[in-house]
């Protein structure tokens, strides 16, 4: 494992905790969409078919039963706590969701590494991921004021996808046969999708104040 | 997926 890849995994790792944290301590998910963390629960779930057919490492099935667990629990508190449900945008968070499905489920059925159950959920989780965060970034965009915790969880999720790209790159020139033209494609489409939010956080944080997107 | 080739990534 090298180092962008080791990072990359720790900065999703603590975007989690950032919204575990805000949802846990102040019982909040305002600014948070639903919709996303629906499809990354969806995401998680069929990526991580292989967890008990294919065994890496001890690590590595550990990181993907956190991301299992925590996508599907964050889902949960936002649907059924009593508290924190009650802090969801629900008017603001209205990205048709589902539609994303199908022309990933479409592309995956065309286009994958072997057609196979195990291989299209796999290419089908890649499309979906890719997009995921668009219901996210639309809610930014909606929401006038966001908060700290949301504006650093979105920030760890786009350090993630750009480390994974430097990640590749390393492993293409240090790794014989490491060529996976599915996950890189799907993944610098996800990474330039944040690329436009970056811009904006950045720009306040130059300028030392709150972050607004523009309407 | 071959050999050298796995779903390793996250």
């Amino acid at each position: 494992m090298n180092i962008f890849r080791l990072a990359g995994d720790m900065t999703h790792l603590f975007s989690v905790l950032v919204l575990l944290l805000k949802i846990h301590t102040i019982k909040s998910c305002a600014g948070i969409s639903l919709k996303t963390q629906e499809l990354y629960a969806i995401v998680f779930t069929t990526r991580y078919l292989d967890l008990f057919t294919t065994y890496i490492s001890l690590y590595n099935t550990i990181m993907k039963l956190i991301f299992l667990g925590s996508s599907i629990s964050i889902v949960w508190y936002m649907r059924h706590h009593k508290v924190v449900r009650r802090s969801y945008d629900k008017d603001q968070d209205t990205f048709r969701h589902y539609l994303l499905m199908l022309p990933c489920l479409l592309l995956a059925l065309l286009i994958n590494e072997k057609f196979t159950f195990l291989e299209v959920m796999w290419a089908f989780s890649l499309y979906l991921e890719a997009v995921a965060i668009l219901p996210q970034l639309v809610l930014l965009q909606r929401t006038r004021n966001i908060d700290n915790l949301t504006g650093q969880y979105v920030l760890l999720l786009g350090a993630y996808r750009a480390l994974y790209v430097l990640n590749w790159i390393y492993r293409y020139f240090t790794e014989e046969n490491y060529v996976h033209w599915i996950t890189w494609v799907s993944g610098i489409v996800q990474t330039l999708l944040y690329a436009d939010f970056f811009y904006y956080y950045f720009q306040s944080w130059k300028n030392n104040v709150k972050l607004q997107l523009p309407a | 997926p071959t050999e050298g080739n796995l779903h390793d990534e996250l």
